[in-house]
């Protein structure tokens, strides 16, 4: 009966590990559609326009992006060579990386919600190895939160 | 008989378990992988750029800093603390060791 | 990196996951360390 006890504890264990893994697993699977959605649309959109967009307004990846309320006064310190920076803000910021903004950009086809259409399941399907797609199908239908056996 | 048979279907279980955690510490190498040679791909990374409209429709009306900065990069929070004239102070350091950050102010303005 | 004795937060670029992240906007937030 210990034992029992002891081999149950050890299963939740490993549950919530299994839990947390598949988590990450869907962050990357949620990674790798964003990223190869954005460069389909961007070669698609040069190619409509037969030239690139200006540098200046674009900003290539990896960034991250601090948002603050436009009435937030920012006071900045820069070292000489750039390499230290210092900001001080009188309110409240956010700090969100590349892929937050590819996912509210929509290049994650909605599963990052489980709101994803058909049409844009088909386009998430295309854009990750054949081996995950279970879990795709079932990303779109909401995040899977129990463990998932495909 | 009956803790026994628990004790043999708690086994299995864990065993199964053990086997589903293999499967997926390995297909998150592989994919790791994928993406690494996806982002590496020149012919990739060319296209691997948002534009400033894009970046501020999913930030509406706010004052944004895009922080582009080497692997590496060390950005650190402290906890929001109040300053002398009673209001709290937000605070962002940022330090790179290996090269120039660059940082660009955006509104919609 | 992680929570240091004065009560910071450290992300490194190209390193942290984005959870650090949101554990950074929840501190902000709620000005309290997690």
């Amino acid at each position: 009966a210990q034992e029992c006890q002891n081999l149950e504890v050890e299963r939740q264990r490993k549950l919530e590990r299994i839990k947390q893994k598949q988590s990450q697993l869907q962050e990357l699977i949620l990674q790798q559609i964003a990223f190869k959605n954005l460069v389909q649309r961007n070669r698609q959109q040069e190619q409509q326009t037969s030239r690139p967009p200006p540098s200046n307004s674009v900003i290539h990846l990896p960034f991250i992006i601090v948002n603050t309320s436009k009435k937030t006064v920012i006071d900045c310190s820069i070292s000489n060579d750039k390499f230290e920076y210092l900001f001080n803000f009188d309110n409240t910021f956010e700090i969100h990386d590349d892929i937050e903004v590819l996912k509210r950009m929509g290049m994650a086809c909605g599963l990052e919600s489980g709101k994803c259409s058909p049409e844009d399941l088909k386009i998430a399907r295309s854009l990750i190895p054949k081996a995950l797609e279970p879990y795709l199908t079932e990303m779109a239908h909401g995040s899977i939160n129990n463990v998932y056996v495909p | 008989k009956e803790v026994l048979d628990q004790l043999q279907h708690l086994k299995a279980q864990i065993e199964e378990l053990e086997m589903k955690e293999k499967d997926l510490d390995q297909q998150k190498i592989w994919l790791q992988q994928s993406i690494k040679n996806v982002s590496d791909d020149p012919t990739n990374s060319r296209f691997a750029y948002v534009t400033h409209d894009d970046i501020c429709n999913c930030f509406s009306g706010d004052t944004l800093l895009a922080i582009l900065a080497p692997s590496g990069t060390q950005l650190e929070v402290p906890v929001p603390e109040l300053g002398q004239n009673g209001q709290k102070k937000y605070q962002v350091n940022l330090r790179s060791h290996s090269g120039p950050i660059q940082v660009l102010l955006m509104n919609r303005e | 990196g992680g929570l240091s004795p004065r009560d910071k937060i450290f992300y490194y670029f190209s390193s942290s996951p984005s959870k650090r992240l949101r554990e950074i906007n929840s501190m902000i937030k709620t000005g309290e360390t997690p």
